[in-house]
């Protein structure tokens, strides 16, 4: 170990292990953390024969497919062994373990994050009985297609219909203009054969709104796109050149009635509506994939301010006491307000994942009992921290980049691809300012109650306590 | 409400800052609706200040969860540990409140008095939590592996490291790379 770094180790005033134990939430937790770490990294899925940045972009994505292969045989024996569920999926495949293994990130992370959860929330019991099952086993793979070439955040202005025919029991999907074709959804263009889409429900002559359908795009034996479909991949990236991100489009594709997903809204047979109780009911996947952000963004956080503090132990820079020796860069003041600050946000931000984490699982058990009461509140709530905390995270990751110098620079430190992947954060599943100006809408409405003398909810609270929020 | 220097103090503050503003953005939109816009117009006009309204909104939820989860936390833990996480948590909210001065200046009764103590306030937690710097960083408990860092491993043998990767280059596995041949000394020889 460099003597410097040791000499640091030497003089910490508090027991590291004590530490690790509460982040992680007790020291069992951080025991089957390390295990599992262990077993995935014994496995060498991760040790690369040339390093991938010197690999093409279609190499890599070759590449990505076949760590994600070896990755998800190895949690399928796991929980064969272990009898675990969906922890395991989570565990390995998303935050630091995830990444460390797929440097450029996985073209099958939309099939655990998006396609089966969205199957949880929103397939009726029948559908999650006959598609989980092939899911969790990768009899298919799935991806989850929202956004549009035209159409971003705004989800009722997406163009892609489905229109349902009674007379076959099939709806019809269609994207009608180049904008309306699906664009950007990880695994979608060359992995994925099956894929959960967002369109314009039509029924008897009528729009009732986007609704979810599960359309299989590719042939399960020989992989060719089935007729109709148009997919394939958006090009290069900034980073996560690895995740396959797809374009589709449909030329009048027919599926069954029984693929769209009807836990909350149905067409039945002759095509009469059943409405969902809330159309807010299908926000849900979404606001899943935010919080799940929050905490990625502190494991990025967390590798980038590990890498730049270590570094500054290290690295030793000019003279400013004459005959002293080179002082280490950790000991100016200024490195100090680069590494801190970073040091405070992953325990910030933790703990904030954290509280907003059981919001999120408070909620979903009040929605299923049909109470809808603090969904507004946790849809602002997990809008704007998924914006703030992705920006504050990219800044915190350049910031570390810049402590490291030119070094920092290079993509063996690691600072540039963490970058491309915190910067990536702050445009996927919301553009930031789009959602900060959800966040916004709700609050607006919540001071205009505030001033009105309605009880806000836990969050908002203090808008009735602060003078202030009754100035105007 | 006179400025309170103390972490509770400062997340008030920006609990102030933030009703403040979206006080504001609703008095504007108003404000143009009663001039004749639509509210749809007047909404985009204001949305600059509805989205710094949102940020600071956020900016009191992490501020008070990280303080108030922190204060749970530490009834627990030994004294040691307890020292250096509250010390992260006034750097944090300190941070931020410097971060955010103009606000603070505008929307609450802080003074230049205040701004300088919050400052000296900083600095010295600065210099309080840099011998426990490394210590930190190593309690995230990040492998090797997952790190995959020439400058972050943790026996800290970075020049090393730094030139075995740059071995790995393709551009060294030759000492001529063939361009010279190609390209170069064409061009240099026609030069000459």
């Amino acid at each position: 170990v460099n003597p410097d770094l040791q000499r640091e180790r030497e003089k910490c005033s508090f027991n590291i292990t004590e530490l690790t134990n509460l982040l992680d939430g007790g020291p069992q937790m951080t025991e089957e953390r390390r295990r599992r770490e262990a077993t995935v990294l014994n496995e060498g899925i991760h040790i690369e024969e040339v390093p991938s940045e010197y690999l093409s972009h279609k190499e890599k994505y070759e590449l990505a497919v076949k760590k994600a292969c070896h990755l998800f045989k190895l949690i399928r024996r796991l929980q064969e062994e272990e009898n675990t569920g969906m922890e395991n999926f989570r565990a390995i495949l998303g935050g630091s373990l995830g990444a460390a293994i797929l440097q450029d990130g996985s073209p099958l992370t939309l099939h655990y994050v998006m396609f089966i959860p969205t199957l949880m929330g929103q397939a009726s019991v029948e559908q999650q009985a006959y598609w989980i099952g092939r899911a969790f086993n990768l009899d298919i793979i799935g991806t989850y297609a929202q956004t549009e070439l035209g159409h971003g955040t705004f989800i009722r202005g997406l163009e892609t219909t489905a229109t349902y025919d009674p007379k076959t029991k099939e709806f019809v999907l269609h994207s009608p203009t180049l904008t309306a074709y699906k664009w950007w959804p990880g695994g979608l263009a060359h992995t994925a054969n099956y894929c959960i889409v967002m369109a314009q429900l039509y029924s008897n002559g009528q729009c009732h709104g986007i609704h979810p359908f599960i359309v299989q795009l590719r042939d399960e034996e020989t992989h060719m796109p089935l007729p109709g479909i148009k997919v394939g991949e958006i090009g290069a990236k900034l980073g996560m050149n690895g995740t396959n991100n797809g374009f589709l489009g449909f030329e009048h594709v027919r599926i069954p009635r029984e693929h769209m997903l009807m836990k909350n809204c149905q067409v039945l047979e002759d095509g009469t509506y059943v409405k969902s109780p809330s159309s807010k009911l299908t926000y849900g996947t979404m606001m899943f994939v935010r919080v799940v952000i929050v905490k990625d963004m502190c494991n990025y956080i967390a590798k980038a301010v590990t890498i730049a503090t270590r570094y500054s132990a290290v690295r030793r820079q000019s003279q400013p006491k004459p005959d002293e020796p080179e002082p280490q860069i950790i000991d100016y003041l200024t490195q100090q307000h680069k590494l801190m600050v970073g040091i405070s946000t992953v325990h910030a931000f933790q703990l904030s994942a954290e509280w907003i984490w059981n919001l999120y699982n408070n909620v979903t058990a009040e929605l299923d009992a049909g109470d809808m009461e603090r969904l507004p509140e946790l849809h602002a709530l997990s809008c704007c921290l998924k914006a703030v905390t992705t920006a504050d995270a990219a800044e915190c990751v350049e910031r570390c980049r810049l402590s490291c110098g030119g070094h920092g620079y290079m993509l063996a430190s690691n600072l540039p691809v963490t970058y491309g992947h915190v910067t990536a954060a702050c445009t996927y599943e919301g553009e930031n300012t789009v959602l900060l100006l959800q966040t916004a809408r709700y609050l607006v409405k919540t001071w205009q109650q505030a001033t009105g003398g309605t009880v806000l909810p836990p969050t908002v609270a203090y808008l009735s306590r602060v003078g202030a929020g009754r100035r105007s | 409400p006179p400025w309170d220097n103390t972490i509770e103090g400062i997340i008030r503050g920006f609990e102030v800052v933030a009703a403040g503003k979206i006080a504001l953005c609703v008095a504007n939109i108003e404000r143009r609706q009663k001039s004749g816009m639509s509210y749809e117009d007047a909404w985009n006009m204001t949305s600059v200040q509805l989205t710094q309204a949102s940020e600071a909104h956020c900016r009191v939820f992490i501020l008070t969860s990280y303080f108030e989860e922190t204060e749970r936390q530490v009834k627990t833990t030994s004294p040691e540990l307890r020292e250096v996480l509250l010390q992260l948590v006034d750097l944090y909210v300190v941070y931020w409140a410097l971060q955010r001065v103009g606000d603070l200046l505008r929307f609450t009764s802080i003074s230049e008095r205040d701004i300088a103590t919050l400052q000296n306030w900083y600095e010295e937690l600065l210099t309080k939590l840099r011998p426990n710097a490394v210590g930190l960083v190593d309690a995230f408990d990040l492998r090797d592996e997952i790190l995959h860092s020439a400058l972050g491993a943790y026996d800290g043998r970075v020049y090393e490291r730094l030139m075995e990767e740059a071995l790995k280059s393709p551009l060294n596995a030759e000492p001529v790379n063939q361009s010279f041949h190609k390209y170069l000394k064409p061009f240099m020889q026609g030069k000459l």
